[in-house]
């Protein structure tokens, strides 16, 4: 009886580690931030000094949770590659929502010059 | 690694608490291949939607205007009507002309040349500070003329006036037909004729409505009080700069 209590403790012990990794691994969205000084651009971008630009990263594992923005070919292909991963590969961990950011800086003529541009910031991930 | 070497760190246009790139971040720059770096750089201005690298000469020229509007969008404050704005100072026409009175009348141009061809000029607006505290209050009437042709005299129409009836502030003038127009091409721009119009002729004056700079004005002053045209353009790949916020609904009951 012993024994049997301590292989059940186990087994659970495993389950609840791998599930606590599955999550950590899951398609999410990860802290990234673009400093302009890393590339050399801060002599000609006076604003911002870098963002917060973001990025996906993750599993998108059988079976897909709701918050992972997946659309119904995304949930077909995951299912398809559960069955036979040899057949098609796991759906993608990508950007669903993007937002835009402005910039001040001075152009090639010198000029002063406000932007906005699109898709810079991720705002959300997921499998696609 | 050029990081490391860019005037502006050296410099220190900006106070930056910020900690600097690592030993081993650089030995990974380095390590990669130059020419894909430029790849990656080259295809990174293409999508800024600029031909090369910008290499400015000029690194204290911003006008404050210019980082109110940046601030402004930044903290959601402001929408503009345009996804680019441009800011450009004048130069003075050296054309003599009788019927321009120094004391009146002041004629400058605009180097647009830099707006491209494909972006759509939605709006422009010349900003002109009016110091009436420099002044005796007697109404006066400032005019935006543009200069059509040189040809046998000045031929001008007016774009937009306005009166000066504040203690200190900035004048927005309407010049967007104007800019419109010299979009076409560099031989339709001939500039504007600013004119002081006042029924009382001891008061005019352009010492209080700020066009030409004081000899002991320095440039840093100058900077921040000469006129600014503010050309708003759209390139038709973005939104306006401007946040996206929530409906309000129809009362703030509903909106909550």
């Amino acid at each position: 009886d012993t024994k049997a209590r301590r292989d059940r403790r186990n087994r659970k012990k495993k389950q609840r580690k791998s599930k606590r990794k599955g999550d950590r691994n899951q398609c999410r969205r990860h802290r990234l931030y673009v400093d302009f000084r890393d590339v050399g651009w801060n002599d000609w971008i006076v604003a911002p000094e870098g963002y917060n630009a973001y990025y996906c990263d993750g599993e998108c594992n059988f079976p897909l949770a709701n918050h992972q923005n997946s659309t119904n070919h995304a949930i077909v292909q995951t299912l398809v590659n559960s069955v036979n991963p040899r057949a098609v590969p796991k759906a993608c961990c990508v950007p669903t929502e993007l937002s835009s950011i402005s910039m001040l800086y001075l152009d090639e003529w010198d000029k002063v010059v406000l932007k906005n541009y699109q898709d810079m910031v991720v705002e959300a991930c997921g499998c696609r | 690694a050029s990081s490391t070497s860019s005037p502006a760190s050296s410099s220190g246009r900006r106070s930056d608490t910020r900690p600097q790139p690592t030993a081993s971040s650089a030995r990974s720059y380095n390590s990669r291949d130059a020419s894909t770096i430029r790849a990656v750089e080259a295809n990174l201005l293409r999508i800024l939607g600029l031909k090369s690298r910008p290499r400015p000469v000029g690194r204290g020229d911003i006008p404050p205007y210019m980082l109110e509007l940046y601030q402004g969008h930044s903290s959601g404050q402001s929408s503009l009507p345009a996804n680019t704005v441009r800011s450009f100072h004048h130069y003075d026409h050296h054309a003599v002309s009788n019927d321009c009175d120094p004391k009146t009348c002041i004629r400058m141009s605009f180097n647009i040349t830099n707006i491209p061809e494909t972006d759509v000029v939605a709006d422009a607006k010349l900003r002109i500070l009016v110091n009436r505290r420099a002044a005796p209050r007697v109404p006066q009437r400032v005019e935006i003329h543009e200069i059509m042709s040189y040809n046998d005299g000045v031929i001008s129409r007016l774009v937009d006036s306005a009166t000066t009836d504040v203690e200190e502030s900035w004048l927005s003038f309407d010049v967007q037909p104007a800019v419109v127009k010299w979009k076409r091409g560099a031989r339709f721009n001939h500039g504007l004729e600013i004119r002081l119009v006042s029924s009382s002729p001891n008061v005019s004056s352009t010492e209080h409505v700020r066009l030409r700079r004081a000899a002991d004005q320095t440039e840093k002053q100058w900077l921040m009080e000469r006129p600014l045209l503010i050309t708003y353009t759209d390139d038709g790949r973005g939104q306006p700069v401007s946040r996206t916020k929530r409906s309000t609904g129809t009362s703030k009951k509903t909106a909550r």
